[in-house]
């Protein structure tokens, strides 16, 4: 029933507390799927409240790329910080990005693309 | 150029991995890179080794010489092509394990199963990337991954997607029917293979849009790598 090219992409309406409702039944499940442990009570509650601020952050991803499908991932118990840290690894500044493309030495031949 | 091709249906494309908590994704790039590069010389797929990459590559950017390859706290894949050459290549999986940890270097060159001929850098257009990636193999590629944490499937179109480059992936194909349903129709993709294991994304791959009117969507066009292998017996 939603017009499909207009859709809402900031926050508003009742799905915010939904989501806040089922957040823990969506947290066990989680824990149990990924096989995750936290050490003690305090570490817990901080993962849930992560995992929280994840599911709100999966909606938001939702509506700007609705092309694709986006939710409870492994990674729903780390802040965008912590991903980044533990995840990601390529070391490369734009500028000198900028500067290898410039450089002629090892840049690919032009291939021929028509027929 | 083919209007869908994915270098998985010709078998140079090897299983996915995990990286584990480690910043190693650079190096599974590259050996992803010179795995399809290695079949293409040789006919035949070997699954090659990160760990060497990780524990005995410290080679830097030539542009930025305080830019270096650093095990699990991050690296460039180019970088990685130019400690290959100079090292003679890389031992198999099997030979040098992986462990998601940096470790003391343990290189045996008596056991390299594949070794870099020449590496290149692709300029920022898609067709040329379509054509180096149909001719030369699977390509080491960067990409801005924000919307990976949360991904699960589908061709991923953000609206808005930052070109910082902080993830290195591997291009393995093309598709030109995703179908995109709040654009109304079908729209053309690329295939990416990820290192975060087979229950990420779909079956450890990712799919992003490509096309004249999204092109260089998160980055994914600007920092293109293309590797050739020689043969070692």
């Amino acid at each position: 029933a939603e017009d499909p090219l207009i859709r809402q992409v900031v926050p508003g309406g009742g799905d915010d507390n939904d989501l806040e409702l089922n957040a823990e039944h969506h947290f066990a499940s989680f824990v149990r799927r990924f096989g995750k442990s936290y050490r003690d009570a305090d570490e817990h509650a901080y993962r849930l409240s992560v995992f929280k601020a994840n599911l709100r952050r999966a909606r938001r991803h939702q509506l700007l790329d609705p092309c694709a499908e986006h939710g409870v991932t492994k990674f729903s118990d780390l802040t965008p910080a912590e991903f980044r840290r533990t995840y990601l690894g390529l070391r490369k500044s734009r500028r000198a990005l900028l500067r290898e493309l410039g450089e002629s030495a090892h840049e690919a031949p032009v291939l021929p693309t028509d027929g | 150029l083919p209007g869908d091709f994915d270098w998985r249906d010709h078998g140079a494309v090897g299983p996915v991995k995990n990286q584990g908590s480690c910043g190693s994704c650079w190096s599974f790039s590259a050996s992803g890179a010179l795995e399809g590069a290695h079949f293409l010389a040789t006919g035949k797929l070997e699954v090659l080794s990160e760990q060497q990459m990780v524990d005995c590559d410290h080679e830097c950017d030539p542009s930025e010489p305080q830019s270096c390859d650093s095990g699990c706290n991050g690296g460039l894949m180019t970088s990685a092509f130019s400690y290959l050459m100079k090292s003679g290549g890389l031992e198999s999986e099997k030979d040098y394990p992986y462990s998601g940890r940096d470790g003391q270097c343990k290189f045996d060159k008596s056991k390299i199963v594949a070794s870099v001929q020449n590496f290149s850098v692709v300029s920022v257009d898609e067709d040329q990337i379509a054509a180096n990636l149909v001719k030369h193999g699977p390509l080491a590629i960067g990409i801005n991954a924000a919307y990976m944490q949360t991904y699960i499937g589908g061709v991923s179109c953000p609206y808005i997607c930052g070109r910082h480059l902080d993830h290195g992936v591997l291009l393995v194909g093309y598709g030109s029917s995703g179908f995109a349903p709040i654009r109304l129709k079908e729209k053309p993709y690329w295939i990416i293979k990820n290192s975060w294991g087979e229950n990420w994304g779909e079956h450890g791959y990712y799919k992003i849009c490509r096309g004249s009117n999204v092109r260089n969507k998160c980055g994914v066009d600007s920092m293109v790598s293309t590797v050739s292998a020689i043969h070692t017996s």
